[in-house]
């Protein structure tokens, strides 16, 4: 469609962009509430004496969000969608005028929870990421198989409730390579801590290669 | 915008053919996992006796959850969207054909997993009906305000996992009230059946009422 065609022209200025300053832009998806912002802490909390972090946060509205990732020092601007399910390119360069690229190695952006829309666009980051919270059942690949299909990597994520809900760890990475066999797949507590350092170690390696 | 005019003309013939026949129509609506499958299986268990029911199943793929409802042995009919992250009433209509309205007293349908778009669409339904799991946390009314304000109940489900979340009922209750004081509020768990005889003893009022 044409929105997608002139938001994929936006997207590949945003690109450019970030290549140009070697920064490395991750676009974090899931449905809501599955932990993209404790994740964004955590991984900030620990990267952040290592890597010059900035994040954009993109919600319907508030500044829930940015107000968290504010509280750990890191630049932070909050994008308000006033409705719209997802954030765009064009969204994404609106706050350019607030950072300073040169002085970044890691920009993460947290998009608008949902499991179906972020998917389709692409906002200038160099890989997609989503979360995937055990509560929400074992079933989400084949009924919300795009956004498996465009990620790079799928933390599965509070493993740390899996004695209190039905969730087969087992059948969610199965039917996720049948969708996306490079998958990079993380079973995680964002919360308590548990496999966080593998994410870190995979996402500290690409921050790397595009320095 | 003219798709939501176009759609809202639709809607009101479905309407229009549910009040004739005497049916309820209720769209239920939540985040992906936050139970409304579970939900309606406990929903028709226990009225299957009293009233006709029948489920139309909105998924973007699979007919995995048309497949559960089948098992209690109801008319069911699974719309996949092959991507739209939303029902709308023409996806509603084109299901009628395959139901016999004569011997029906309510009708469920179980929208998309999106906590954003199928707000904005009235698919010809009495009322909207939501839900909210506890492992989503408590911020959700006001980072995602308009199904809030579009529904006429929230079901805050999974009650049974609160001993092992952050999640402030308190919360969830002043905040859905400050957005929509009319919302009727019931704490369940669509699993285990805790609190879930006030949601069938307030929906067998509306049932009666549309008879
Ligand atoms: N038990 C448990 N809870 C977690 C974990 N990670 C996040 N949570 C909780 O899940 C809820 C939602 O977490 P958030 O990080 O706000 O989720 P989000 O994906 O950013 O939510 P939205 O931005 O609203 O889409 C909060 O109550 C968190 O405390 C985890 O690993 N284990
Ligand atoms: N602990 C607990 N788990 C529940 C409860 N209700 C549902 N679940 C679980 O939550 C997961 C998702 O439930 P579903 O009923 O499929 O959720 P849904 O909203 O229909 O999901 P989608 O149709 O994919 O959007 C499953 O693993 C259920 O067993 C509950 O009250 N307590
Ligand atoms: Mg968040
Ligand atoms: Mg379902």
């Amino acid at each position: 469609t044409n929105i997608l065609q002139a938001n994929e022209r936006i997207a590949e200025q945003n690109k450019r962009l970030f290549d140009e300053k070697g920064i490395l832009a991750i676009n974090i998806m899931s449905a809501p509430g599955a932990g993209k912002t404790t994740l964004i802490e955590q991984t900030i909390r620990t990267l952040k004496n290592e890597y010059r972090i900035a994040v954009i946060e993109g919600d319907i509205q508030s500044t829930h969000d940015a107000d968290k990732i504010a509280a750990t020092g890191v630049p932070v601007v909050q994008i308000n969608t006033g409705g719209a399910c997802h954030l765009d390119g064009n969204m994404i360069s609106q706050t350019f005028d607030q950072f300073n690229f040169d002085a970044m190695d890691l920009l993460i952006i947290e998009n608008v929870g949902n499991l179906v829309c972020p998917a389709e666009f692409n906002v200038g980051e160099d890989f997609k990421v989503m979360l995937l919270s055990v509560p929400e059942g074992d079933d989400k690949p084949m009924k919300y198989p795009l956004m498996f299909y465009e990620s790079s990597a799928l933390l599965i994520n509070k493993i740390d409730l899996l004695p209190y809900v039905d969730c087969s760890i087992e059948k969610i990475r199965t039917e996720s390579w049948q969708i996306n066999p490079d998958l990079a797949i993380f079973e995680i507590s964002a919360k308590q801590g548990e496999g966080v350092d593998a994410w870190l170690d995979w996402l500290k390696i690409k921050i790397n290669e595009k320095a």
